[in-house]
């Protein structure tokens, strides 16, 4: 038996929305310490691994480990039919072949279930290890997005390059090149607004537009975006799922022919 | 532009 129950139903939305189009088919995973989900996109370049830690939802029921199976782009059309500020329940009996998610208004005068089937997925798991990163930029996720979206428009590639003068965003296509340079700024007042490097050492790296700018789904959920850098590993870009966990989308990255 | 690099050349199947 799976129970979950969480009052800020506006978030499962919005990660649905995050990942439908980075991933058609996942197994989400429930166990007693969360709900988590990783998954790799169709040409097993992209990762994105989820994590919705059992304390933030208002009530977690999780009997015995299970793997719900589901196509994320009918979940995510399920999910749209809640209000932003409904409670979303999830619920699932051991050996069922569906799920039913329950939505509430706020003031409980309106319910409404729906059930979806099930289905079984063969998904290949992949060992993360935690790793040091050579750098790591935080900042506004609107801006992330607003620079991937800005440079797709003229190359399909962004180079990522840090040094201690800030981090770069450059691209190059048919009509020209474009530089992005966005410089360590504490903003101490509006923290949401802050940009902080933290660097080991300089690196730069190259990584597919289309990806990066599938990973920028997220910035709903957050209004700061992690990028985490190093030569030997695939990009990391995190955004928090308020305080109960986060959604990561890691990106292998091009290299010159 | 670039070869693109597949997850697996970094992380193992578990």
């Amino acid at each position: 038996m799976l129970e979950l129950r969480l009052v800020q139903g506006g978030l499962l939305k919005k990660v649905l929305e995050s990942l439908k189009d980075l991933v058609n088919d996942a197994n989400f995973d429930c166990s007693a310490s969360g709900f988590s989900l990783q998954a790799m996109d169709s040409s097993h370049v992209a990762l994105v691994a989820l994590l919705l830690r059992s304390e933030g939802f208002e009530h977690y029921r999780c009997d015995r480990n299970l793997s719900l199976g589901m196509n994320l782009n009918n979940m995510a059309k399920m999910l749209k039919c809640a209000a932003n500020d409904d409670i979303v329940t999830i619920k699932a009996d051991d050996a069922s072949d569906s799920v039913t998610f329950m939505f509430e208004s706020p003031n409980q005068d309106k319910i409404a279930d729906f059930e979806m089937k099930l289905m079984d997925i063969d998904s290949e798991h992949l060992g993360i290890p935690e790793a040091e990163f050579q750098a790591i930029v935080r900042m506004p996720s609107a801006e992330f997005a607003r620079i991937c979206k800005d440079l797709s428009t003229i190359g399909d590639t962004v180079v990522i390059s840090v040094t201690k003068e800030g981090v770069k965003f450059s691209t190059r296509g048919d009509i020209g090149t474009a530089n992005i340079v966005c410089r360590q700024n504490p903003s101490i007042d509006k923290p949401e607004e802050a940009t902080i490097i933290e660097m080991e050492e300089p690196v730069s790296l190259t990584f597919a537009l289309r990806y990066m700018n599938s990973f920028t789904k997220a910035t709903p959920l957050a209004n700061q975006v992690t990028i985490s850098l190093s030569a030997d590993l695939p990009v990391v870009v995190e955004y928090r799922v308020a305080e109960m966990g986060y959604i990561r989308f890691y990106l292998a990255p091009k290299i010159e022919e | 532009a670039g070869a693109q690099l597949l997850l697996s050349r970094y992380f193992q199947l578990n």
